[in-house]
């Protein structure tokens, strides 16, 4: 039996969307360490590793570790179908074909559930090797998707420099040459609003602009971002689910032809 | 002109 339930459906809603854009179905994988989900793009270009800690939930029962292959497009059709303030239950049986998604208003007086039906998904899992990054950078997870979104205007792809003084992000196409200088906040009044870089060398690396804004789709989880870089290996874009876990992307670089 | 690298060719199947 699997049974976890969360308080508030808006963060399930906000996971979901984090994760849309980029795959079309995933498998979750239940154990009693809680949720855990790692799949590729369809083009292989980025993965996506979510975890959710049992210890987040309201309450998580998972006696049995359990795979279960959703489609998730129907599970944004289920989600919609609820309030944020909703408590939602995703409850299935052991060897079980189907999920059930419950959701309950505040007031306990309306109470919907869904059943859906699961998938046999060929996973192929990645083992992540353990990486020393030469640069990891802290900032503000609403300026990260700024920069994305404003740079995707100028080419397909941007270059991110990262030195001891700054972050600096540049495209260059048709129109010219765009360049976003961050530097290292002195002090900030709020921890959120800072940009912290620890660097342990300087490096320049250039990812594709479509994947990085498609990472911004999980800015409503997180009020910061961790980017973290090192010379020819994926990036890391890390936002945290507070009390809950986390959602990291990896991306792989683009290289000189 | 820089070329896409695939995600699967840095970490290895499982």
């Amino acid at each position: 039996m699997f049974e976890a339930r969360l308080g508030q459906a808006t963060i399930l809603k906000k996971i979901l969307d984090a994760i849309k854009d980029l795959l079309n179905e995933a498998t979750f994988d239940c154990s009693d360490s809680g949720i855990q989900l790692q799949a590729m793009d369809n083009s292989h270009v980025s993965l996506v590793s979510l975890t959710l800690r049992s210890d987040g939930f309201d309450k998580f029962r998972c006696d049995r570790n359990l795979s279960m292959g959703m489609n998730l497009g129907s599970m944004a059709k289920i989600l919609k179908c609820a309030n944020n303030e909703d408590n939602v239950t995703m409850k299935a049986q052991d060897n079980a074909d189907t999920v059930t998604i419950m959701f309950e208003s505040a007031n306990q007086e309306k109470v919907s559930d869904y059943e859906m039906k699961l998938m046999n998904l060929d996973q192929e899992h990645l083992g992540i090797p353990e990486t020393d990054f030469s640069c990891v950078v802290r900032m503000p997870a609403m300026e990260f998707a700024r920069i994305c979104r404003d740079l995707a205007q100028f080419s397909e792809s941007v270059v991110i420099c990262c030195t001891k003084e700054g972050v600096k992000f540049s495209a260059s196409g048709d129109v010219g040459t765009a360049n976003i200088k961050l530097a290292q906040t002195g002090s900030v009044d709020k921890e959120e609003e800072a940009v912290i870089i620890e660097m342990q060398e300087p490096v320049t690396l250039t990812f594709a602009c479509r994947y990085l804004n498609a990472f911004t789709k999980a800015t409503p989880l997180s009020t910061q971002v961790q980017l973290s870089m090192c010379a020819d290996v994926p990036l890391v874009v890390e936002y945290a689910i507070k009390d809950l876990g986390h959602i990291r992307y990896y991306l792989a670089p683009k290289i000189e032809d | 002109k820089s070329k896409q690298t695939s995600i699967s060719s840095f970490f290895k199947k499982e």
